[in-house]
């Protein structure tokens, strides 16, 4: 659990930079859909 | 340790990413998928506790399938080959669905059909 | 610029060893680290995509949803 909460917050950092790059919003959700699908890749 | 999440790093996942009851939205997970052909791909490498039912939103990779027959725009990195043919494979199925009376992809191939070839 | 730390991609990847004893080398940690970072850049930056063109501002789980299928084919 420790090491998906560690991918998490990357993948949290990452979105952010592209929030900025595109002028958008991620979700709460999004953003734990994207660290899953990460995690499991 | 070095591979985990440092105090401040951990207040801030808490904080910003982590899904919490109170935010009443569920834990995103991908569905194991299985196939009928092949065997068990996917071997759990950890006992994954299954989400109680409910906590989980399943991620539906056939929910918008019909936006699947063409090909979305990309960032820094295009569509493989195999994704061409899975795209191609989705288009072909879109024009069948439209199709009335007998099939002309049906009509197409009747040609090249040996019967001697089938047995 | 963000990305992620070697030591969390080498746990990573020694989940799936059935070899407890097998290693991976710095150079092999470091590729894997950018292997990653471009994947998820790429799910994010394909979704906002797809928010985008639906006039959101706001990208959820949907958007993310219909880029999927042909983002895990392309990895």
């Amino acid at each position: 659990q420790r090491l998906k909460a560690a991918v998490h917050y990357t993948v949290g950092c990452l979105c952010q930079e592209v929030e900025e790059d595109k002028d958008v919003q991620f979700s709460k959700q999004s953003i734990a859909a994207i660290s899953e699908i990460t995690f499991r890749q | 340790e070095s591979w985990s999440l440092s105090p401040e790093e951990f207040e801030i996942w808490d904080r910003l990413y982590r899904i919490k009851e109170s935010d009443g939205i569920k834990e995103p997970v991908l569905p194991r998928v299985q196939f009928e052909t092949l065997e068990k791909l996917e071997e759990t490498p950890f006992p994954l506790q299954k989400p109680e039912e409910g906590a989980a939103r399943e991620l539906s990779l056939s929910e918008w399938s019909v936006w699947q027959n063409q090909p979305l725009p990309t960032s820094l990195v295009d569509h493989s080959d195999r994704c061409h043919l899975f795209i191609g494979a989705m288009e072909m199925m879109e024009l069948m669905r439209h199709q009335q009376g007998d099939c002309s992809y049906e009509q197409e191939l009747q040609p090249h059909l040996r019967m001697e070839d089938v047995n | 610029a963000g990305g992620f730390r070697k030591d969390t991609v080498d746990r990573l990847l020694r989940l799936h060893f059935r070899d407890g004893r097998t290693r991976v080398s710095a150079d092999a940690q470091l590729l894997m680290a950018e292997l990653l970072k471009v994947f998820v850049r790429e799910a994010a930056a394909r979704a906002a995509r797809q928010a985008q063109a639906e006039d959101l501002n706001k990208v959820d789980i949907e958007q993310l949803e219909k880029v999927l299928p042909q983002l895990l084919l392309d990895f």
